[in-house]
């Protein structure tokens, strides 16, 4: 189902998204 | 246009404000009108980082500004202060090239889309901040809709911060 594909397509880029904001660094304090 | 331009402001408000609600915050936070004091978004970042954003700072938020302008103007110019500060100090990055918020136009005219940018700003404390891994996972759960926009929302203060 395309649908289906789509839907899934865009929860794998949301997941990757916010998976990859996890293990972003913070960077130096001022 | 950029993307959240595209996808609009008013847009990005909304989605913004359900995410705020997530914090469940005393101050009532559903509306932009009741956004338009300031109270909420600073009881938000006490949330966000209490080490920062104490007692004292949040006691210089006035709480009962009712309908005066002045009192919300003054209650969101420290808010922003305090967020750009943040970034600085503990985030250790710059906020460049970004619109700030109208504080004017949210105090005076409960403008949705400065209210946005404001919010936004918010947003990136959270999903920087040393409790960041609670605020993102908390974002991954909420409705996929609202996931979109808030990942926009990100990738666009993403590409105006530097370290």
């Amino acid at each position: 189902d395309p649908n289906m594909k789509g839907a899934a397509a865009n929860e794998g880029v949301l997941a990757n998204f916010f998976n990859s904001l996890l293990s972003k660094k913070t960077g130096v304090p001022g | 246009m950029s993307a959240l331009e595209a996808l609009g402001r008013g847009q990005l408000c909304d989605s913004l404000l359900t995410w705020i609600q997530t914090f469940a915050v005393e101050a009532p936070c559903s509306a932009v009108d009741e956004m338009t004091s300031g109270v909420a978004m600073a009881q938000v970042l006490q949330k966000i980082d209490g080490m920062y954003f104490t007692d004292a700072w949040i006691s210089r938020i006035k709480p009962d500004v009712g309908d005066n302008w002045r009192l919300k103007i003054s209650n969101l110019k420290k808010i922003l202060k305090g967020i750009l500060d943040y970034n600085h100090e503990v985030l250790g990055q710059q906020i460049n090239d970004f619109t700030l918020p109208d504080i004017s136009l949210i105090a005076e005219h409960s403008d949705a889309a400065e209210l946005g940018r404001m919010l936004q700003l918010i947003l990136g404390c959270a999903v920087n901040c040393e409790q960041k891994q609670e605020y993102i996972q908390t974002i991954m759960m909420m409705e996929e809709s609202v996931q979109h926009v808030v990942m926009t929302a990100i990738q666009e203060l993403m590409s105006k911060e530097s370290p």
